[in-house]
């Protein structure tokens, strides 16, 4: 005040012209949420719409930002401390603190907290034998059934990605589709092989097709979209009882996945690293995409623990090949119950 | 992060009385919360 009084500034002006910026483009973001709130108030539905911050994300290293932010979440926190920091990690991500298995001075790290387990009997299982379980705790995006060629799942209105570049096995995917379309494909063609890339060939690919081998019963396929906050219980577990055939490694980028890079950042999923189990169960095929995003970047499987997400120099395009693996006995795989854990999702 | 569950299950079943059972249908919509072992569709 004395210095303002003197006629002095107490920040430099291109200080103040950056804060000034920054509290425009703050309060122009909480003006564009509430807009948004208000238009799904009205059933409006969001659309995709590309903007520049997604287009500067782009140009940051983003799977280094994110290992860095890793290393920082694993430095040990003292033990008088630690209540206090997952207090108010909950308080900010609003997580439930009488869930985890340990006592707060027990989690090390933000991390440890980060992937706690919870106490026995936080999650009951739903027991009907005819139902599929949520794998995660979070929000469900988006839910429906993919039909016809292309097999899209929408990412948000106005913008939809291939199931098929998300989960891989793209060209024999492809060529189903067209010769279901073209009417080459005869019942002689029909491949006779149960295993698995073949299965979902005939499953995803071509309905029509499909339908002429399992004549009964009749089979659709369907997909749900779940959204993990900073704050949910970040473990994965078994939505069905399962053989898992095989996992593929997608090495890719590390954009965020919240609400906003959804609308804005076009083949979010499809880009992002993530994890793939691919298998079947009673009815028929079933698969889990584990996606990562900038502050959550490493998924790691309890039926694989070797492997290794998010790491240096490994990053691929989206076009080029994924890391695969067929779990022994080929054409059985492992065996998974219904509710059992099966990766996590790490922070860096 | 981000998890998408893919799955084929039945449109229609018949059963051995001639009638048909009901499709897959999903117990949850878009914008619910949902936790670990909650039923997604059945």
């Amino acid at each position: 005040g004395a210095a303002a009084a003197q006629g002095k500034f107490l920040l430099p002006g291109a200080s103040a012209a950056v804060l000034l910026m920054l509290g425009v483009l703050h309060a122009k973001r909480m003006y564009d949420d509430k807009q948004l709130v208000e238009r799904k108030e009205q059933g409006i539905e969001p659309e995709f719409s590309p903007d520049l911050k997604a287009s500067f994300l782009r140009l940051l290293p983003l799977r280094s930002m994110s290992r860095v932010w890793g290393y920082l979440m694993e430095v040990e926190v003292p033990v008088f401390m630690r209540p206090a920091i997952y207090k108010a990690w909950a308080r900010a991500f609003h997580s439930n603190l009488q869930e985890p298995a340990l006592p707060l001075e027990e989690y090390p790290s933000l991390q440890a907290f980060f992937i706690r387990s919870l106490k026995e009997g936080s999650r009951p299982i739903d027991p009907d034998p005819n139902c599929l379980v949520s794998p995660v705790d979070g929000k469900v995006l988006r839910l429906g059934q993919l039909r016809g060629p292309g097999t899209m799942i929408e990412q948000v209105k106005g913008f939809s990605y291939p199931v098929s570049s998300l989960l891989g096995a793209s060209s024999s995917l492809h060529d189903a589709t067209e010769k279901d379309i073209s009417g080459e494909q005869t019942e002689q063609n029909v491949p006779e092989s149960s295993n698995a890339k073949s299965w979902w060939r005939v499953s995803v690919a071509s309905p029509k097709l499909r339908d002429r081998t399992l004549l009964s019963p009749k089979r659709g396929i369907f997909y749900c979209v779940l959204y993990l906050h900073p704050g949910d219980y970040h473990r994965v577990h078994s939505p069905v009882d399962w053989n898992i055939f095989k996992r593929r490694h997608f090495s890719g980028n590390l954009f965020p996945t919240n609400e906003r890079a959804v609308r804005t950042i076009r083949n979010l999923y499809i880009e992002n690293e993530r994890v793939v189990l691919e298998g079947q169960w009673k009815e028929g095929f079933v698969a889990i995409a584990a996606v990562g995003a900038t502050n959550v970047g490493s998924i790691k499987l309890l039926i694989e623990p070797e492997l290794r997400t998010n790491s240096p120099g490994s990053m691929t395009l989206h076009s080029q090949p994924y890391d695969e693996r067929v779990y022994e006995p080929e054409g059985t795989g492992m065996m998974v119950k219904k509710g059992q854990e099966v990766a996590g999702f790490h922070m860096g | 992060s981000t998890v998408v569950v893919v799955f084929e299950a039945p449109l229609s079943k018949a059963r051995e009385d001639g009638t048909v059972s009901s499709d897959f249908g999903f117990c949850v919509k878009a914008g619910d919360r949902i936790r670990v072992g909650e039923a997604i569709g059945r």
